[in-house]
């Protein structure tokens, strides 16, 4: 099982849409998925149809009563309108864990563990995290293979990118291993001078950290959101679909390079 | 003094563009403006020029050593270049703050203190917050008189915002009193079926407590951004600008009629 998070401090620059739209595309290449949404806003699980108030288990009893079987792991995940795709949902309480967990370092790696315990039941999984450095970004880095950051092409977001990327390197030295990492720029709109000067910037400072192309600004992502269905289902010939299809591929072959 | 802060759980709504667009408005009405900066991520701070990596005393330091006397909460003010506008500046180390504090509750006054403290130097304040629940945005609702709500008109937006709300209630429950709201719808598009919809939602949901006019979409905030100006100032005669001066004197005005 390959697993993917997506990550990044800076709210607002895509991950949720991200996490949804390549989900489609595995989807539609017919890939069994698991969703995981560590977001105490919840947006992955309402996307999908679920209202993580109303939720009872999820990720949040993972760390309250760590679950040992894969039986008991297999209950908590629920269906979504996407096929061999599900999920494992966000509740508004994951909002206290760090609270809850103060300095109880013995929970990095509560995530990493159910998904090794569901491994053999998934081909591909993808983390959706909130915009903030802790527990929960802490559990994604240690339970996925890749990062991928998507960062939109504008000031406010790449200044921090740097900073956050420097963290992350301090948060992995208590890791295994360090995580290879994809910066995805998204929202760029070529006709805005700020986001042609931000993505070339990004790419003069991150380099080879920067996927190649580019996710266009494209204003059906918010139809799609309304309807409830990945935009690489609602309408896949748009370009903001046509460019995660590239992202897939670009992903899919990297993984059988290495 | 009278002090707002910018809150959602929601990140990328415009949190800290309306924190900043605002200072604009007020600096050109000749206003003293203290601006607070509670966001790990430090954009506030960034965007005004400084980096939250190297700045040693801020927000952060109140958490840590809580400092008694006006002299010493004076002198961690930063200058920015907004006239008669200063900062109390973010650091990155405010992202661990929930997990040093745990569950020691006594301190969800603490920016509230120091504002008290510095009151008769400003006649306005604004705090911009992070994209989270947790001891900052609680020491935002203790501190502030009202708190602006930006909502992008978009699904992903809107969905959470009735939760969120319900949420600070609880949240007020243990503060002394309930603190008036305004939603300001953000980033509208007229040309969006998705976002046209979605202020209508907004306005039927929430009615009165969602203000009567929207900040349009206006691709000049990625330049402003760029160049550390707020757009108030950068292109004061702009779609977003004019709208952002439509908001600051309802809210001036409001301020009489209370
Ligand atoms: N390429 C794009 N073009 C236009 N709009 C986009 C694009 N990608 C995302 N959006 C829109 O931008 C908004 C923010 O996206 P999204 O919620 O996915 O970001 P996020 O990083 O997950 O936010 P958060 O930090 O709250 O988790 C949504 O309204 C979404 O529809
Ligand atoms: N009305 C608008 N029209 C177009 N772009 C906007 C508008 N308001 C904000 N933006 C842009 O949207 C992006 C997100 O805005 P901003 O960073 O202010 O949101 P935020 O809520 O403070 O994010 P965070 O959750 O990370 O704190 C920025 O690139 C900003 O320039
Ligand atoms: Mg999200
Ligand atoms: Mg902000």
């Amino acid at each position: 099982m390959k697993t993917w998070a997506v990550i990044n401090q800076k709210g607002g620059v895509g991950k949720t849409t991200t996490a949804i739209t390549l989900a489609g595309h595995l989807c539609s290449l017919e890939k069994r998925l698991l969703l995981v949404d560590l977001d105490p806003h919840g947006s992955l699980s309402a996307y999908l149809g679920y209202d993580p108030d109303q939720l009872k288990t999820g990720i949040y009893s993972l760390f309250m009563e760590p679950t040992v079987c894969q039986a008991d792991l297999a209950k908590m995940l629920l269906p979504t309108p996407l096929e061999n795709t599900w999920l494992f949902p966000a509740s508004a309480a994951l909002a206290t864990l760090d609270r809850r967990m103060g300095a109880d370092h013995g929970k990095g790696l509560v995530v990493a563990r159910a998904i090794e315990c569901l491994a053999n039941r998934f081909q591909y999984g993808i983390i959706d995290c909130p915009p903030m450095l802790g527990i929960l970004m802490i559990n994604a880095l240690a339970a996925c293979d890749q990062l991928l950051i998507p960062a939109q092409t504008d000031y406010l977001s790449i200044n921090g990118l740097d900073r956050m990327i420097h963290t992350l390197g301090m948060v992995e030295k208590s890791l295994a291993r360090r995580k290879p990492y994809l910066i995805v720029p998204t929202m760029y709109d070529k006709r805005t001078r700020a986001s042609v000067d931000a993505l070339a910037k990004m790419r003069q400072v991150h380099q080879s950290r920067v996927w190649g192309s580019v996710i266009p600004i494209d204003t059906k992502f918010r139809d799609a959101s309304k309807a409830g269905m990945p935009l690489s289902i609602y309408q896949p010939k748009s370009r903001g679909s046509q460019a995660y299809l590239q992202l897939i591929h670009f992903l899919l072959d990297e993984g059988q390079a290495n």
